[in-house]
């Protein structure tokens, strides 16, 4: 399917540290 | 991780009137993941920190940010056009809003027509651009720019313009005139 996303759930990643 | 729609590419330009225009345009990184978006523009300067003459472009992987490619050629770009003092209020969110307006296929059915988004960061004034692939395709364009308009949360009576790029390279003062604006 279409990866949509909004901006509220793009902006909650803008801080996390990232995975290993 | 969460992948996104397409995998995107993120090009510098620097002005640089020695080499010839297509070295000074190159693809810095590439991702597919929301992740990996983060990580790379939190390790790049913000826009407003960029020298005059610089552009940052986001591209789909595929697509070069110029006119010339056959993505590009028959399309066009919806222009937002900076005042000076907007480049330390305004520009850099105005930028961040673009970029997730485009990962997160936020134009519905139409997100397939854009190529990508164009930073150009000038003396006389920024600019903002978001590139479509077909001038002709009205109601795509009108529902991108519809959308664009409100997510950068522009007042009703700001005015953009959308040019069709071959107006544009046809006019050496780049005053092409607008097919539509919103």
């Amino acid at each position: 399917g279409k990866k949509q996303y909004d901006r509220e759930f793009l902006l909650d990643f803008q801080y996390m540290p990232p995975c290993i | 991780q969460h992948p996104l729609h397409y995998r995107w590419v993120l090009w510098f330009f620097k002005n640089d009137r020695s080499r010839p225009w297509q070295e000074n345009l190159q693809p810095v990184t590439r991702f597919n993941t929301v992740e990996d978006f983060w990580a790379t523009y939190r390790h790049i300067k913000l826009a407003s920190k960029l020298s005059s003459g610089c552009d940052y472009a986001l591209f789909k992987d595929g697509i070069q940010p110029m006119w010339e490619d056959y993505r590009n050629k028959r399309g066009g770009r919806w222009l937002l056009s900076l005042a000076k003092q907007q480049r330390h209020t305004e520009l850099d969110r105005l930028w961040l809003e673009t970029l997730l307006c485009l990962l997160g296929e936020s134009f519905e059915e139409f997100s397939q027509e854009v190529c990508g988004a164009v930073v150009n960061i000038r003396t006389k004034g920024d600019k903002i651009a978001v590139w479509t692939s077909e001038a002709e395709n009205q109601a795509g364009v009108m529902h991108i720019g519809h959308v664009y308009k409100e997510r950068l949360g522009l007042s009703a009576k700001t005015i953009i313009g959308y040019q069709a790029h071959a107006d544009t390279a046809a006019k050496s003062n780049s005053l092409a005139k607008n097919k539509f604006v919103v």
